[in-house]
């Protein structure tokens, strides 16, 4: 199910996962956030996989997120386009990010 | 014909006319940036109206633009969210609006 393979996505990632759409400013925005400081990122874009909207209900259960892009670093959920930006002003996003090795 | 109907919108333009999505946080973000400054705007979903992708595609035909949000000032085409931002910034979207009489 879309629900068990999310779950099993969050659980198994050990560095920056990204549920995006591909023709979406923000999730560009966010990739390029991390693009620009060289960080891997292991991206789904919904709009081009089969059960795309299947894995957003799926998201929102897990995370009670409905939008796109939906971040996480390590197992923690970082959250969409807005949260990233804050949590890379505040230092948060570094923070998660050194916990998983990165940066 | 979209391409007719757009033609005609644009020409009969006397106000702040928006090609938009429902779900785009930058065709939001648009349309709250006149929201905030009082002005009205003429919105239209895409992805609510029935002809959304012919017109999204005579847009195109139209401006050499083929994303949302697609913006005019009248009949001048000001362009996306990004082009709105900067013409808010020099100044000429504030002069844009003073030729069809709002500010
Ligand atoms: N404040 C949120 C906005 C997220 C948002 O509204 N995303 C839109 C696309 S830009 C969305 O997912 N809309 C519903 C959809 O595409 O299914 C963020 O910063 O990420
Ligand atoms: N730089 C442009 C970006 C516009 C853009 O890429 N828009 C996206 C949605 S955020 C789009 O229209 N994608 C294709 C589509 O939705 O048909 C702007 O500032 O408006
Ligand atoms: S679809 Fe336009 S910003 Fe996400």
């Amino acid at each position: 199910s879309a629900r068990a393979k999310v779950a099993r996505a969050i659980e198994s990632n050990d560095g920056v996962l990204m549920y995006s759409k591909s023709f979406c400013s923000f999730s560009h925005g966010a990739k390029e956030v991390f693009r620009s400081a060289g960080v891997d990122v292991t991206v789904h874009e919904l709009d081009e996989e089969p059960d795309g909207v299947e894995v957003q209900k799926a998201l929102f259960e897990e995370t009670g997120q409905r939008t796109v892009p939906n971040i996480f670093i390590g197992k923690a959920h970082v959250g969409g386009y807005s949260e990233l930006m804050e949590g890379v002003k505040d230092g948060h996003v570094h923070d998660l990010l050194e916990v998983v090795g990165i940066k």
